[in-house]
């Protein structure tokens, strides 16, 4: 007898992609949606301004020492192509859409 | 002013894409 009954349990099928975590539909208020330290932080700024015409770049800057202008400009730009803020009175003053 | 508000339509647009 050679065979030691090399115990083939049979096709055990590898459970591989089970749990697709369906889950969390709604998700609106989440804090960080998907953006950059940097993004994040404008964003912030933006909604918490009181102004109605928003808030300018001039501003953001002031209170944002550690970044660069063009890096304040490219978060700004991407910020608005995603619909998070909008421009205002002219391109230099943003608001953010939800802060209704 | 008008523009500001056809901005802000835009942007809530965009946005409302991006959450369906």
């Amino acid at each position: 007898r050679k065979n030691l009954m090399a115990a083939s349990r049979g096709p055990q099928t590898l459970s591989a992609g089970l749990g697709e975590v369906g889950g969390y539909g709604g998700g609106s208020s989440l804090p960080v949606n998907g953006l950059t330290a940097h993004q994040s932080q404008v964003l912030n700024l933006i909604k918490s301004c009181p102004v109605p015409e928003g808030m300018s770049l001039q501003e953001l800057k002031l209170q944002l020492h550690n970044m660069s202008m063009s890096t304040i400009k490219q978060a700004v730009e991407f910020l608005s192509s995603e619909g998070h803020i909008y421009s205002t009175v002219d391109d230099d003053h943003y608001k953010s859409t939800d802060a209704e | 002013l008008e523009r500001i508000r056809r901005n802000k339509e835009a942007a809530l647009q965009r946005l409302a894409d991006r959450n369906v």
